[in-house]
């Protein structure tokens, strides 16, 4: 879907 | 302690009117180097990055970092009561739970201060790449706000083309259908009226009208908008916020099923 492709262009740093 | 002033306060209602519509609350990072917040929209598919550089302010001072969660609802309401010449210095003392805004009239005769008290907020952060855009399209800020309310009436999805010729923004629903071209400038006398266009690729990428809508809440804070586009890739809707920083907004493009 359009939001997990979005979210998955960001990261989560560590 | 943090304390920030800034001489033309209407700078920084102009700055949460840009957010408030996306985001209603949110975490002000404060740092020595400035301001930050960075906040997704509920539903996830848009994201807003905000820099103010401590270098901005008139005064800035901020002896520790501080993460402080802001319900930019009640901001927005509060920073209302300003008067448009106002000086505002925003202040938050050690060990408060509350941030402090003070405005002050440009003759010095009135002086009022409002708190707001600080809110405990789950945030998480995401990193931003840097990204090599397809495409970076600069135009009047203005102009881009009247195009996404116009295309809005005719659909609630808009399609950004743009060539090196030109950007095209089209919509279509049940109504009908539209689209507005705009060529490059070839010889504009202020460089704030100018269309420009970097192209390294042609890009076509479908957006959902009501977010950039959103975005455009942002626009008086700055004569040009930036949208930087790649295929498959969030657009980046930039405007600057004078020579201290800028808001950034991300939108996941639609995606044809």
């Amino acid at each position: 879907s359009s939001r997990q492709r979005f979210l998955s262009f960001f990261f989560i740093p560590h | 302690m943090f304390e920030a002033r800034l001489a033309q306060g209407s700078i920084f209602a102009k700055v949460i009117e840009g957010l408030r519509e996306l985001v209603t609350e949110a975490t002000w990072e404060c740092s020595g180097n400035g301001i930050t917040l960075q906040a997704m929209d509920s539903s996830h598919v848009a994201l807003v990055s905000l820099v103010l550089r401590s270098d901005g302010f008139e005064t800035y001072r901020c002896d520790r970092n501080m993460s402080l969660g802001i319900s930019l609802t009640s901001m927005s309401k509060v920073l209302k009561m300003m008067g448009k010449d106002d000086t505002l210095t925003i202040r938050v003392n050690d060990d408060s739970d509350a941030i402090v805004l003070s405005m002050e009239s440009q003759n010095q005769e009135e002086f009022a201060e409002y708190e707001l008290r600080l809110m405990d907020l789950d945030s998480e952060h995401l990193g931003i790449p840097d990204t090599d855009y397809s495409c970076v399209v600069k135009m009047p800020s203005t102009k881009f706000s009247r195009i996404c309310r116009d295309m809005a009436i005719l659909g609630d999805s808009v399609t950004i083309c743009s060539t090196k010729d030109g950007v095209k923004f089209g919509a279509k629903g049940d109504v009908g259908q539209g689209s507005i071209r705009l060529n490059q400038s070839t010889n504009v006398d202020k460089e704030e009226d100018a269309v420009s266009i970097e192209l390294r690729e042609a890009v076509a990428l479908t957006f959902a009208v009501r977010y950039l809508n959103m975005f455009c809440k942002a626009a008086p804070l700055s004569n040009q908008v930036n949208l930087s586009m790649s295929e498959d890739t969030p657009l980046m809707c930039e405007f600057k916020v004078g020579d201290m920083g800028h808001i950034r907004f991300y939108l996941a493009p639609k995606i044809e099923d």
